[in-house]
């Protein structure tokens, strides 16, 4: 097991690299050649008018919903990727209610269009302006702000893959109970992360990552609008709000 | 707080779908 020796071999770091890669393909949702091909598909106007129209509520719904189906392709890379399941329930369930939303906004980067700015969202490429109904402007902007700034790094599969296996193992988050057996894990998915950035000449994005503060802040501002929402429409997010969301978020 | 989060500590149970 990757978590039981102090010092990783060569071989086991590439084994690891290898169980991540190929937990993310498993896992990633929807294909980057897809994505790439529906980049010109975006949302007419009158379409843009007719979810600019919808009540707060159902655009909130939708969302939750969207946030949802993302998530439980999250848990189930996590639950692949070498390692996760050796941790005690506790500590997975730390690591994935601190941190499953934070991969989401990472992997939106894939799905994001950095020449026109839009993102895919039910079937076609939007803009920010199609989010307005929710009432929050200034959180859609700095997502998409978030996701500009991801893309310039033109990340590939192979480093999403390992990224976001780190930004899901993090021996900081509190109230984990096992944290040695965490950094551990941390550390072997570090190394793997830098030995792959070494091989293929990229390790000049180290420096260029996102610092773990901006995925925290945003994931806040999130939580607290949510809590904004709940408390003009809690009937709302009690009854037709997924179990999943209000569980992680609540 | 497997007790607060029974959906995922019951997807996290379940084997891989």
């Amino acid at each position: 097991s990757i978590l039981e020796s102090p010092n990783s071999s060569v071989t086991e770091i590439e084994h690891l690299t290898q169980n991540v890669l190929k937990s993310y393909r498993e896992t990633c949702q929807l294909r980057l050649e897809d994505l790439q091909l529906l980049r010109l598909e975006t949302f007419s106007w009158e379409e843009v008018r007719s979810y600019q129209k919808k009540s707060m509520e159902e655009m909130w719904e939708r969302c939750a919903c969207r946030i949802t189906e993302a998530i439980q392709y999250v848990v189930e890379f996590a639950k692949r990727m070498g390692g996760f399941m050796e941790l005690c329930q506790n500590d997975q369930i730390v690591l994935l209610k601190a941190g499953a939303m934070e991969v989401v906004l990472v992997r939106m980067c894939r799905a994001f269009n950095s020449e026109n700015r839009t993102v895919f969202f039910e079937g076609k490429y939007a803009g920010p302006e199609l989010f307005k109904s929710l009432g929050c402007n200034e959180l859609i902007n700095s997502i998409f702000d978030f996701a500009h700034s991801l893309c310039s790094l033109h990340f590939s599969e192979n480093e999403i893959a390992l990224f976001t296996a780190l930004v899901l193992i993090n021996s900081s988050r509190p109230w984990l109970q096992e944290k040695d057996k965490v950094e551990r894990l941390q550390n072997n998915l570090e190394l793997a992360f830098k030995h792959m950035l070494r091989k293929t000449h990229r390790e000049s994005i180290l420096a260029k990552l996102p610092p773990k503060g901006k995925l925290r802040s945003l994931c806040y501002q999130h939580m607290e609008k949510l809590r904004s929402f709940r408390q003009m429409y809690p009937i709302i997010v009690h009854a037709v709000f997924p179990p999943l969301y209000k569980e992680l978020f609540s | 707080l497997q007790e607060k989060h029974r959906i995922l500590h019951k997807l996290l149970q379940n084997g891989n779908s």
